[in-house]
């Protein structure tokens, strides 16, 4: 019990140390264990130090940061246990150009294992996609769905 | 596993059966504000078994079903059906296809399907639970819930690795 | 006293009906008092209905509708009490395109008043500006400031 | 009143003097996530009187120091100054131009200046009470807040219309 725990930890925290260096394309980060001599009762807690800057606490951190270091988590959870799919709701919202970039090829690496549903207002991630379906609400107050192809123009679908 | 499709009949801002067909991969969902994108994630949600108006951004669970709009009447019914490819047999279930069916009626009452065959809540929660999804689990990542993980305090993210482990 | 929170309030409410449909394009909104009898004790709520949908329990808003009642609400109160200056960090976040040319329009109306200092990554919202200031942050975990004018390429601060 | 000048050292990410130069109208904060765009903004906060170390992001108050970096030492004092055009007089001082500053060193003291002179913050803060400019007013709203509004309870809300009244 206390050593699947443990197993689980050691795995899931070489997956974001890696997952955050390939997210925020340098820096390091890792998981450490509040107590480290109960593994029944410890907590998990985060160290994060992003490229050329200093190992901070993650409060500190800009909300695109924040946003970045949670896909790194949950990634890293994700490739110790996959989740056969997975809906993500506009986690790129606080994402500038580049890091939509970096968050949407690294998606693309999980696609095998894990089918991918994501909202989102972002053209870099809509370019990652397989597919895509447009939802759209005329006056009446009723959502359609409309098929969307990767090559229409998907300026109006971005913001 | 993976979803084939979501079909929404009255759940929210779908009113006539709508069909989302999916397939394996990443499939984008876009559109403008507003427009019922956020709505499907949370139908997703709640027909795996979601008991919180709350968390479904609503007052009492009445608030999913179609509540109607300036030209539309409200409907009285909601219902979500997933269509799941069983293929590899992921799911402890017998079957190749599976589509789990959720309704709900204004009085308050609820019905459950699996393969349209009636059964509890408790059996669909069952069903998916060695595949890790659940409506709480990292599978359902909500809108503006993905700083939760880091700004979690370190109690709480342990359980979120003890549901890996 | 309990005049005083009257008036305010009647004032703020006629703003915010009114702001709301510049900002939403139509629809209409209202705020009430929980306690009409209680002016001392009562609590302040809101009925929004947007443009074509019916009068709804503003929870179950998208989030981009939340960040637009909620910017109607910040306006119809400086209305009635302008603020000096207000700063404004990534208010367009969750906006759609068209959201944001409502929202950089309708700021404009107030910079008479208020002077606004906006933290932005939306195009939409740069272009309403009188002048913009760059954010950068070198390797060396020093963030610097760098002027950027309204004709230059945009693009590499949009996202 | 009009902010002419925000002029930052050692605060957050930013090292040496650096001034951000504001005229009337509005300025647009741009640049990359990490930049110190909201850094600005807590800055503000902070000279305004802010006491809480959550609400700046930080466990301790002594977290808005430069912390170093991989090329940089740490620094021993954090000090903001907003300089301010007063001369509507709209602040209750006899000058045209006021210029409010905050220092805080890493042995936890803290000095409040106002046009050079030593106050307390309890005079900061009663200098800008009638202006509707405090640093939990409508005037800062904070990345990720301003769902807030729509968020909060009947009651809570009740409290900015008394602000305004
Ligand atoms: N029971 C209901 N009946 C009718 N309409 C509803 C019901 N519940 C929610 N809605 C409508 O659904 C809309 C919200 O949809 P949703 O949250 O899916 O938007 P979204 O596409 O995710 O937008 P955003 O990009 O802003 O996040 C609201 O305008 C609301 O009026
Ligand atoms: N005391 C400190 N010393 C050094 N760096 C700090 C300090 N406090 C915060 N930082 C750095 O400031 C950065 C956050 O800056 P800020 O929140 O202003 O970003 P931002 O430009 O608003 O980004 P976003 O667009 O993602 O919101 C963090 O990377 C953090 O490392
Ligand atoms: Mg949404
Ligand atoms: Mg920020």
């Amino acid at each position: 019990m206390a050593k699947r725990f443990r197993d689980t930890f050691e795995q899931v925290n070489q997956n974001f140390g890696q997952t955050f260096v390939q997210l925020f394309g340098g820096g390091s980060a890792a998981m450490f264990l509040t107590e480290p001599d109960d593994p029944l009762m410890t907590g998990v807690d985060l160290l994060v130090q992003p490229p050329g800057k200093k190992l901070i606490n993650y409060n500190l951190l800009s909300g695109g940061e924040k946003s970045l270091v949670g896909v790194a988590l949950v990634l890293a959870i994700f490739q110790v246990k996959p989740s056969p799919f997975c809906i993500l709701d506009e986690v790129d919202a606080a994402l500038d150009e580049a890091n939509v970039e970096r968050f949407a090829e690294y998606i693309k690496m999980f696609k095998q294992k894990t089918q991918f549903i994501v909202v989102t207002h972002r053209q870099g991630t809509m370019e990652a996609a397989d597919r895509l379906w447009g939802i759209t609400m005329e006056k009446d107050g009723v959502s359609k769905i409309v098929s969307v192809r990767l090559t229409d123009d998907l300026q109006q679908y971005v913001s | 596993m993976y979803l084939k499709s979501i079909e929404l009949s009255g759940f929210k801002s779908f009113t006539n059966r709508t069909v989302i067909k999916l397939e394996d991969g990443i499939s984008c969902i876009v559109g403008p504000n507003g427009s019922g994108k956020s709505n499907i994630a949370d139908a997703v949600r709640w027909v795996l078994g979601e008991q919180s108006a709350k968390i479904l951004r609503g007052h009492k669970m009445e608030d999913i079903i179609f509540a109607g709009s300036d030209k539309r009447k409200p409907l009285g019914m909601a219902e979500v059906i997933l269509n799941i490819d069983n293929s590899d047999g992921s799911l402890p279930l017998e079957y190749s296809a599976v589509a789990v069916c959720r309704r709900a009626y204004r009085d308050g009452e609820s019905e459950y399907l699996l393969n349209g065959r009636q059964c509890r809540l408790a059996d669909i929660r069952e069903l998916f639970m060695d595949s890790g999804v659940s409506n709480n689990s990292l599978a359902l990542i909500g809108q503006g819930r993905i700083q939760e993980v880091v700004n979690m305090k370190a109690d709480e993210r342990r359980l979120l690795l003890e549901d890996a482990a």
